[in-house]
C-alpha cells in the first residue's frame, strides 16, 4: 500500500495549481524513495519533472512501486476542497483504481475524504542528462514572474542573453520592443532577495514566452527560482519546494531556420 | 523566422 501524509497540505494545492495548465494528465510514480512525475505538455515542447522525497513527508510508506495515472484538472477540483491549513494524506491500495485524499483541519474537528479515479496513462520517459550549464541565474521567483508576465504583454518570444553585463530579456511585438536587464546583486540581506549570476560563457537563446509564463505559476512554492542556459539546449527552470523536493521545467528553444 | 523545437529531440527516450 501507499500512504503519504503532509501537515502543510497547502504545498500540494500549490503544486497542482502550478502544473495543471501545462500538463493535463500524468503518472505519479511512487516508490520507497518518494513520489515523482514526469510529463510533457500537449505540444511536446516542454517537460515537467516533479520530485517529492519520502523524508519530506511527515509520514511516508510505499510497499511496492506504482504508477498512478492522474488527471490534474480533477485532482485540482478535489484539492480545492482542502483548507489551506489542512493536513493532507494520500492513500492507495496496491493496484488500486482510486487515490484517496484525506483532509484534516488543524484542530482535528473536520475530517473529509475524497476518492480520485485513476487513469491508465501510457507515458514515455525521457532521460534528462546531467550537465554543466553555460549560465546559471538564481533570482527571486517573484522577479522572474514579473519579467515574463511583462514581456508576454509585448511579444511572443524572448531572447535571453547572459553576458558579463548581466542577464538580458528582450522581446518585440506590434507595440514595440522591450529589454529588461538583471545584474548580479547580493546586497539584499535576505538570500531569497538576491540575484546570483554564475556565468561560464556567454549564451543567448530564444524561447516562447507562453511557456516561461506558465512555469511562473510555481512562484508560490519557492522564494527563488534558478534558470540554467546552454547554447542550443532547453532552458532549465527550477523551483525548490522547501525540504520536500523540487519542480523542474525544461523548455526547448526556438531555432533559427 | 524560427521554429519551435520539440523537447524529445534533446532528451532521449529511456
Amino acid at each position: 500500500m501507499f500512504e503519504a501524509r503532509i501537515t502543510q497540505g497547502s504545498v500540494l494545492k500549490k503544486l497542482v495549481e502550478a502544473l495543471k495548465e501545462l500538463v493535463t494528465e500524468g503518472n505519479f510514480d511512487v516508490s520507497s524513495t518518494g513520489l515523482t512525475l514526469q510529463a510533457m505538455d500537449s505540444s511536446h515542447v516542454c517537460l515537467v519533472s516533479l520530485t517529492l522525497r519520502d523524508d519530506g513527508f511527515d509520514h511516508y510508506r510505499c510497499d511496492r512501486n506504482m504508477a498512478m495515472g492522474i488527471h490534474f484538472g480533477n485532482l485540482s477540483k478535489i484539492l480545492k476542497c482542502a483548507g489551506n491549513e489542512d493536513t493532507i494524506t494520500l492513500k492507495a491500495e496496491d493496484n488500486a483504481d482510486t487515490l484517496t485524499l484525506m483532509f484534516e483541519s488543524a484542530n482535528q474537528d473536520r475530517i473529509s475524504d475524497f476518492d480520485l479515479k485513476l487513469m491508465s496513462i501510457e507515458s514515455e520517459h525521457l532521460g534528462i542528462p546531467d550537465q554543466d550549464y553555460s549560465a546559471e541565474i538564481k533570482m527571486p521567483s517573484a522577479e522572474y514572474q514579473r519579467i515574463v508576465r511583462d514581456l508576454t504583454s509585448i511579444g511572443d518570444t524572448v531572447l535571453i542573453s547572459a553576458t558579463k553585463e548581466g542577464i538580458k530579456f528582450s522581446t518585440s511585438g506590434d507595440v514595440g520592443t522591450a529589454n529588461i536587464t538583471l545584474r548580479h546583486n547580493t546586497t539584499p540581506e535576505k538570500p531569497e532577495e538576491q540575484t546570483i549570476i554564475d556565468l561560464k560563457e556567454p549564451v543567448a537563446l530564444t524561447f516562447a514566452l507562453r511557456y516561461l509564463n506558465n512555469f511562473s505559476k510555481a512562484t508560490p512554492l519557492a522564494p527563488q527560482v534558478k534558470l540554467s542556459l546552454t547554447k542550443d539546449l532547453p532552458i532549465f527552470v527550477e523551483y525548490q519546494v522547501g525540504d520536500l523536493g523540487n519542480v523542474r521545467f525544461f523548455l526547448a528553444p526556438k531555432i533559427d531556420d | 523566422k524560427s521554429t519551435q523545437a520539440k523537447i524529445s529531440s534533446f532528451f532521449g527516450g529511456g
